[in-house]
């Protein structure tokens, strides 16, 4: 699975995310990628969200939404809502994977429960930060 | 003044420390890297973040080391079948396709049901349809042919399981 977020200089928010899905799977199963909410979501004046992992799981926690809505009706920022998502409601129902998200003030947030994730992000004309392990 | 951001991912799991050499490490990096610049110059130059994201997405898709687009990994049938959703948070506009085959390029059918239908999320043939309606690319299945996900794809067979990418010591029967 891949997948991008991004805020522009007008503020704006987009996520994007794709996938080949899971080796020998069958009955045309789907996972969370394309269902909004789940595996990608953007908001207007809260955060993008883009997920890879364990789609099953991803989507009886609607994932992206989640995040979106802990930010909006609770008031926690974008940090807080990832970690509580990633590292202990998904952890807890045994979910394994991580997101990528933004907000609006270009905070930038890679989470993960799993050994590692594939990532990389850029915050203005600062360096490019890439990893694939935990720091 | 409003701050530009990109971020990528490629994929998570079980990544194994042991089956990664440090030149393989350098690729993905390298791939990784390569596709936060395509998304950063679009921001920089002012264009959108909906239009970074759909490009960057792109750029991966095309990479095959990622499995998505031409890197997909192989179904149970031998087939490739492929998941993409893209949303634009100004607009609320989103669009997404499942389970489709040979299109070149998800993202930008999923990106063509956001702008170009009433819906929201297409599957299957009937978007594959949509998408040739729309004149997307599509390729030949020896265009998604790649040797280690033919080999991962015949372990997995021989074990009946279903295996996420990059987790190679689980497994979901």
């Amino acid at each position: 699975t891949v997948g991008a977020v991004a805020v522009d200089v007008s503020g704006n928010l987009a996520a994007a995310t794709s996938t080949g899905g899971m080796t020998n799977k069958k009955y045309n199963r789907i996972g969370d990628s394309p269902i909004i909410g789940a595996g990608t979501y953007a908001a207007n004046h809260t955060c993008a969200v883009s997920c890879t992992g364990h789609g099953e799981y991803f989507m009886r926690a609607v994932v992206a939404y989640d995040v979106a809505c802990l930010m909006e009706y609770k008031g926690v920022n974008l940090q807080q809502a990832c970690d509580y998502v990633v590292k202990d409601k998904l952890v807890k129902q045994g979910g394994e994977g991580g997101l990528i998200a933004v907000d609006q003030a270009a905070n930038i947030i890679l989470s993960f429960n799993s050994e590692g994730m594939y990532r990389a992000s850029r915050l203005n004309n600062e360096s490019i930060y890439s990893r694939i392990y935990k720091d | 003044m409003q701050k530009i951001a990109i971020a990528v991912h490629g994929g998570a799991g079980t990544i194994l420390r042991s089956a990664m050499s440090p030149e393989k490490e350098r690729h993905y990096l390298n791939a990784l890297e390569s596709a936060v610049k395509v998304g950063h110059h679009i921001l920089a130059s002012g264009r959108t973040a909906l239009e970074a994201v759909i490009k960057t997405v792109q750029y991966l898709e095309d990479e095959p080391i990622f499995n998505a687009g031409k890197g997909s990994v192989f179904t149970h049938e031998g087939h490739h079948e492929m998941d993409a959703a893209v949303m634009c948070g100004q607009t609320l506009t989103a669009g997404a396709v499942a389970g489709v085959r040979q299109v070149r390029n998800p993202i930008l059918l999923a990106d063509e049901v956001r702008m170009q239908s009433e819906h929201v999320l297409l599957s299957g043939a009937g978007a594959e349809e949509f998408g040739r309606e729309r004149g997307l690319i599509f390729e030949p299945d020896s265009y998604f042919y790649d040797e280690y996900r033919y080999q991962q794809w015949l372990e997995a067979q021989r074990t009946d399981t279903v295996t996420l990418d990059h987790t190679e010591d689980r497994k979901f029967g």
